[in-house]
């Protein structure tokens, strides 16, 4: 695993989310679902916890956008680059941007938007991508995942916890 | 005509590969991949580099495996930090 330089991390336990808006690709509840799943996928390994609100600014600001949508890295169509997010902090950091040119799904007929959402909220936690092909921060996206079966690599499970340590008893 | 498809097709891939190595590991945008140099070093060391990273075989050419994970759906993140 890696984390960002100088190994940014988020100095509280806990973090809100706010989902701005929404692909058309699928319905809100699946959309909400994904999220609230892949935000638990880091919650059961560490201290950390999350809550959505609606309006203002939260933590991690999640957002479908195509190409250039005010970040000045913009996305480059279907295919390639899926999405991408920023290291904690104030901001746009700890952001999740989707690129919504993709086709996003629910299995993994199109792009799984659970996978990726893990994978960049990784990002909005602080890990940068790993080098271990099992690991969800590995950065290629792997369509062939068992999503009945998915958990974290221990590289992950190490990367996160190098940061914030193991959940609370 | 299949020639020219052909050649169309390496351009393509090449001008993926081009932004890959851009993109992710911080190949300098006026190093000119496909243009035959007579230093290759800097672009044989970026995709050495690629290729330890993603797991591959570290050849420093763009073999079928390679230009294989070049064209899957990945992070926008780059791999290189600033």
């Amino acid at each position: 695993f890696s984390t960002f330089p100088g190994m940014p991390k988020w100095r509280k336990t806990h973090l809100t989310y706010r989902i701005v808006n929404y692909t058309l690709d699928l319905p809100r509840d699946a959309i909400d679902s994904a999220i609230e799943k892949a935000l638990t996928v880091w919650e059961k390994v560490t201290p950390l916890t999350f809550s959505r609100i609606n309006e203002g600014v939260a933590d991690i600001m999640i957002i479908f956008a195509v190409r250039e949508h005010g970040d000045f890295s913009p996305f480059d169509g279907p295919g390639n680059v899926l999405a991408h997010a920023y290291a904690p902090g104030s901001g746009i950091d700890g952001d999740v941007h989707f690129d919504d040119d993709e086709k996003w799904t629910k299995d993994t007929s199109g792009i799984n938007l659970f996978l990726v959402a893990a994978h960049e909220l990784g990002h909005s936690l602080g890990l940068q991508h790993s080098t271990n092909s099992e690991a969800l921060m590995y950065p290629v996206y792997n369509k062939f995942t068992d999503l009945a079966r998915f958990h974290l690599s221990q590289d992950d499970v190490n990367g996160i916890q190098s940061l914030y340590g193991p959940p609370t008893a | 005509y299949p020639l020219d498809r052909a050649a169309k097709d390496e351009d393509d891939s090449m001008n993926l590969v081009q932004r890959y190595l851009e993109n992710y590991y911080n190949l300098e945008k006026d190093v000119k991949l496909f243009v035959r140099r007579k230093d290759s070093a800097p672009v044989v060391k970026k995709i050495q580099e690629m290729q330890r990273f993603l797991g591959l075989e570290v050849t420093g050419k763009l073999d079928s495996d390679t230009l294989e994970v070049i064209r899957k759906p990945r992070c926008g993140i780059p791999d290189v930090g600033h």
